[in-house]
């Protein structure tokens, strides 16, 4: 599996589903779902697009994929990006 | 809340179900999905009429996997549905792999999901209010559902506030007339025509028409009750409790809570002050655990009900009641004592409701109309659009 910037393990099966999720939602760039494809990524993009995931579902914000986290991305859920245009800033209104 | 950044140019919306899920009732699709649009028509001027086949607004279907958008499901749980904004063309695909139900803790609540899918199709985006309806993750069945301020203020910022007054459960002027055709879709609530009587009923300054029974509230239409109830009375009129004794709105637009030795004042939904406050504090006179209480088509001024006797209260004089009250409730003739509620309804005319039945009363003669079928009748037939209640009479004549 390719291997990704950002952390010093390899990332299993199991951390790419978490990349797919984040990519679908709107927190990664989309080309990250193509699984065809390997995509290095630095470690501030990861940690902020898990940070920014966790601000959005209300929980703390540690930049890190803790059980909590896994939690909620398990939730049933919506289909539809939670950022909708990636790279969007979510202006508060 | 978040707008994607398009909406409709029009509100009178049209849908069509392509294609309806394997596992459930068609009918009963269309009343839940015709539900989970009213959510949002309820707070805005938007309709939706659903139509059987041609061009319309907002295409629903229910599919497994790929279905040729690009946005394949992936089975049971996960993704549940998705939906397209207007710019996109506003249709909502849900998976058909998922366990729809209804009314149910068991599967995934049909409506809960249209109604936030629906959202999208009106030009909503997700919110980061974890207790509004557009906060992305379903979180189970909710039998109190109701939208979130944060969900209303997203539709109102894209459609505006709801203009014309619903009229909840407007009989036509002539109440002799039982239900007229109704435009806002109606259900009857099975828990309610199994019991249906009530704590209160009250008209809200702008007309519409709710009734108050445990924790609980409805909103009347003409022919029923509206789609999408009951919901918590905490939940729209925070700080009020359960358990009202009686309700009335004034020609001041401020609507009156009682119960026990206290009472709430609430402009709108928002309350008005410091309450509760002591009824001997802010109706003098008045005694404490009222039965019912209403504003008098006859004369504008307050009557309130307890056991066998009545109080007039008049804001105006000083002392507001009299010392020849209380007089006995029989001089209001044919009405029972006991009563549990009472109202001066949108057609002018004053109701008393006991148990499951109701009556009608005639300002002119000072007594209970005649009619036919003539009084007490079933309040669930007449009020809450229970099929199943009796039309006639029910019961022997009151006195």
């Amino acid at each position: 599996a390719p291997t990704f910037g950002g952390t010093d393990k390899a990332m299993s099966n199991y951390d790419i589903d978490f990349q797919m999720y984040l990519a679908q939602y709107g927190y990664l760039s989309p080309s990250v779902k193509n699984p065809s494809s390997g995509h290095i990524m630095d470690e501030s993009s990861w940690r902020r697009a898990i940070a920014e995931f966790q601000s959005f579902a209300g929980l703390n914000t540690t930049g890190e994929l803790d059980d909590e986290t896994i939690n909620v991305m398990s939730l049933p859920r919506c289909g539809v990006r939670d950022k909708v245009g990636f790279g969007e800033s979510r202006a508060k209104r | 809340y978040a707008l994607q950044g398009s909406r409709w140019r029009v509100k009178n919306l049209t849908y069509k179900i392509s294609k309806y899920p394997s596992r459930l009732n068609r009918a009963e699709v269309d009343a839940e999905l015709a539900k989970a649009f009213s959510v949002w028509a309820d707070y805005t001027d938007l309709t939706f009429t659903q139509k059987g086949k041609g061009q319309v607004h907002i295409e629903i279907r229910f599919e497994k996997g790929e279905h040729g958008d690009g946005d394949p499901f992936d089975g049971p749980g996960g993704t549940l549905a998705h939906a397209y904004f207007p710019v996109y063309g506003g249709d909502a695909h849900f998976d058909d792999a998922e366990v729809w139900s209804i009314n149910s803790k068991r599967g995934t609540n049909l409506f809960q999901v249209a109604a936030h899918e629906f959202g999208h199709s009106l030009g909503l985006s997700h919110s980061d209010v974890r207790s509004a309806l557009m906060a992305p993750f379903y979180r189970g069945y909710d039998p109190a559902f109701q939208l979130d301020q944060d969900d209303i203020q997203g539709i109102q910022a894209l459609y505006g506030h709801k203009s014309q007054i619903d009229i909840g459960g407007g009989f036509s002027q002539n109440p002799k007339i039982p239900r007229a055709t109704t435009q806002q879709p109606a259900s009857e609530d099975p828990a309610l025509c199994s019991d249906p009587s009530f704590d209160t009923i009250f008209n809200s300054a702008d007309g519409a028409t709710f009734i108050f029974k445990g924790e609980h509230y409805w909103k009347l239409t003409e022919n029923g009750v509206a789609a999408g109830y009951p919901r918590l009375i905490s939940r729209a009129w925070p700080g009020l409790p359960g358990n009202i004794d009686a309700a009335f709105t004034y020609k001041n637009g401020k609507t009156y809570f009682f119960k026990g030795s206290k009472y709430w004042r609430y402009n709108g939904q928002k309350v008005d002050g410091d309450y509760p406050k002591d009824i001997s504090e802010g109706f003098t006179g008045i005694p404490d655990n009222i039965d019912a209480a209403l504003v008098w088509s006859g004369n504008g001024k307050i009557y309130f009900y307890k056991g066998s006797k009545f109080w007039r209260f008049d804001p105006a004089q000083r002392p507001p009641v009299k010392s020849t009250y209380p007089k006995p409730l029989s001089n209001w003739e044919g009405i029972p004592d006991n009563v549990d509620a009472a109202l001066q309804y949108t057609n002018g005319y004053t109701y008393f409701f006991k148990g499951g039945t109701y009556w009608r009363f005639n300002d002119r003669t000072f007594s209970v109309d005649t009619d036919d079928p003539a009084f007490p009748r079933s309040t669930g037939y007449w009020w809450l659009g229970c099929s199943s209640a009796p039309r006639g009479t029910v019961g022997g004549n009151a006195r």
